[in-house]
């Protein structure tokens, strides 16, 4: 009966997973290798694809955007400043995305108020980083929905410090893809992200070790049976959560350091909630 | 701390529509 109990856990965050996420990665890995026929993404390789391409970008206005001075959005140098825009408004949404899947967790939304915000404050950009895996390869990205390709070498022939975004998250997401999770293999994964019980200022660690237990049980089986000849699959998956932190506190570094030196940026406001005073 | 994380609380706290973003 535990085993079975696991089992339901497994099936109920997959489908959680498939309500919540839009682009799986059984989907990115059709469009990555032509299996989607006509429907190829718009490949950004260079600057004049990029702006034939900004049609496609989601690129919703940031609230406080309007009281910006338009001129100083003009020109090519604007060009990176007004990308940057639209991937944290996809930022921003990614993030409602993960609090939905967060909440349906079983048990997280009994948690502590104080602390599902802390473990969300905290999880979100590593459970975004995880995502970004399944729609990397070595030579790009797909954006936007799976819409676009954006290749490595054009992220980074970008100007400074805008081209060292994206090469940590690519070196990392190449070793990762090597463990070819699956989808219900990655929800399980996101949910024992979440359910971190070393978040700093969480008041009450011990439920949450609990849940994290049942999803890590969970997380095991399902990696023996869906993967019985991958060796030690578990311990190489929980070590990629080490690799991930440092991410994170490297990227938080970099958006801190764009805030200081780009006049014109503006961060959104969830994705500056999220961000103050993380590391 | 729900106080620094508005947006983040609400989102918690949203059941059903999305808060707009």
């Amino acid at each position: 009966p535990e085993a079975a109990d696991l089992r339901a856990l497994s099936r109920h965050l997959y489908e959680a997973y498939l309500k919540y996420f839009p682009l799986t990665k059984a989907k990115a890995r059709a469009i990555l290798s032509g299996k989607t026929g006509d429907n190829a993404p718009f490949v950004i390789h260079d600057m004049k694809s990029l702006m034939e391409g900004e049609q496609f970008i989601n690129c919703k206005q940031l609230p406080n955007q309007e009281h910006q001075p338009q001129t100083s959005h003009s020109g090519m140098d604007a060009v990176e400043l007004r990308f940057f825009q639209s991937c944290q408004s996809r930022s921003a949404e990614a993030v409602r995305e993960v609090t939905e899947f967060a909440k349906s967790i079983p048990g997280f939304i009994d948690l502590d108020l104080n602390d599902q915000v802390t473990l969300l404050k905290y999880g979100v950009i590593e459970v975004l980083i995880i995502m970004m895996a399944p729609l990397m390869n070595k030579d790009g990205t797909l954006i936007s929905y799976g819409q676009i390709f954006m290749t490595r070498e054009f992220l980074k022939s970008l100007r400074k410090p805008f081209c060292q975004m994206m090469e940590p998250k690519f070196e990392f997401s190449v070793k990762f893809n090597v463990l070819e999770l699956d989808d219900s293999d990655m929800a399980l994964f996101l949910a024992v992200i979440i359910l971190s019980g070393d978040r700093p200022g969480l008041m009450n660690v011990k439920p949450i070790e609990q849940l994290q237990e049942t999803v890590l049980h969970s997380l095991e089986l399902q990696l023996k049976l869906n993967h019985p000849d991958s060796l030690q699959l578990f311990a190489k998956l929980l070590q990629k959560m080490t690799d991930l932190r440092q991410i994170v506190t490297d990227h938080v570094h970099l958006i801190q350091l764009l805030k200081k030196t780009e006049i014109d940026m503006c961060l959104h406001p969830l994705l500056q909630e999220i961000m103050k005073d993380l590391y | 701390l729900k106080e620094k994380h508005k947006i983040l609380h609400q989102l918690l706290q949203n059941s059903t529509s999305p808060v707009d973003l």
